[in-house]
């Protein structure tokens, strides 16, 4: 038996809101631990990382682990059922080839559930090694979002390059060039709000704008996303999501040919 | 300037 119950519809919304732009459909790995996701993107140049933990739940189930493979463009249909403050409990017996959401109302008085069948998804995997990164940018992910949809008018690529001055995001393009430098917060007075770059060597790297923007959909997951940058390696974008977990984007580099 | 893939980095499992 799978339970898994938020008091908050909404985190699920978002979390379904950030990764279904790059991935049609995933399996959603439960155990002991929580709920985690990993898929890469159709042309694997992308791949998205959840982990929701049990603790962050508010009551969380799980007798023996459960894989269910879902199509998010269904998941996304149910998920547009519940209101913002409903609760949302997704329950699943042990090797069932359904999922159920109920979704329950603040006072109790409307109550919804929307069984949805579960795919077969034989989907690749990646190990992904525990990395020390050479550069790590925090700052407000409203601005980050804010920068690559800026970016994005100009060119199809954006280039990241973290030196101890600080970042610089730049593109270009038919119409002309564009530039944006981040210094560091002089004086955090709110971390939500502050720019903080740590850097052991300096790194230049280059990434298509458009799954930057497609991560950006993480948004509203997060006061704060974190950049992690190392030479030749693919970077990290991740959004910490508040007392439960957190959603990570890889993204592979374009390189000279 | 060409776009790698992640496989290009990391093992499949």
């Amino acid at each position: 038996m799978f339970e898994a119950r938020l008091l908050k519809s909404s985190i699920l919304k978002k979390v379904l809101e950030a990764i279904k732009d790059l991935l049609t459909q995933a399996t959603f790995d439960c155990d002991d631990n929580g709920i985690q996701l990993q898929a890469m993107d159709n042309s694997h140049v992308a791949l998205v990382s959840l982990l929701l933990r049990a603790d962050g739940f508010d009551k969380y189930r799980c007798d023996r682990n459960v894989t269910m493979g879902m199509n998010l463009g269904s998941m996304t249909k149910i998920l547009k059922c519940a209101g913002d403050k409903d609760t949302v409990t997704m329950k699943a017996q042990d090797n069932a080839d359904t999922v159920t959401f109920v979704f329950e109302s603040p006072n109790q008085e409307k109550v919804s559930d929307y069984e949805m069948k579960l795919m077969n998804l034989d989907l690749e995997h990646l190990g992904i090694p525990e990395t020390e990164y050479s550069c790590t940018i925090r700052m407000p992910s409203a601005e980050f979002a804010r920068m690559c949809r800026d970016l994005s008018q100009f060119g199809e690529s954006i280039v990241i390059s973290c030196t101890k001055e600080g970042v610089k995001f730049s593109t270009s393009g038919d119409i002309g060039s564009a530039n944006i430098k981040l210094a560091q917060t002089a004086s955090i007075d709110k971390e939500d709000e502050a720019v903080i770059i740590e850097m052991d060597e300096p790194v230049t790297l280059t990434f298509a704008c458009q799954y930057l923007n497609y991560f950006t959909k993480a948004t509203s997951l997060s006061p704060q996303v974190q950049l992690s940058m190392s030479a030749d390696v693919p970077l990290v974008v991740e959004y910490r999501i508040p007392d439960i977990g957190h959603i990570r984007y890889y993204l592979a580099p374009k390189i000279e040919e | 300037m060409s776009q790698t893939t992640l496989t290009k980095f990391y093992n499949t499992r």
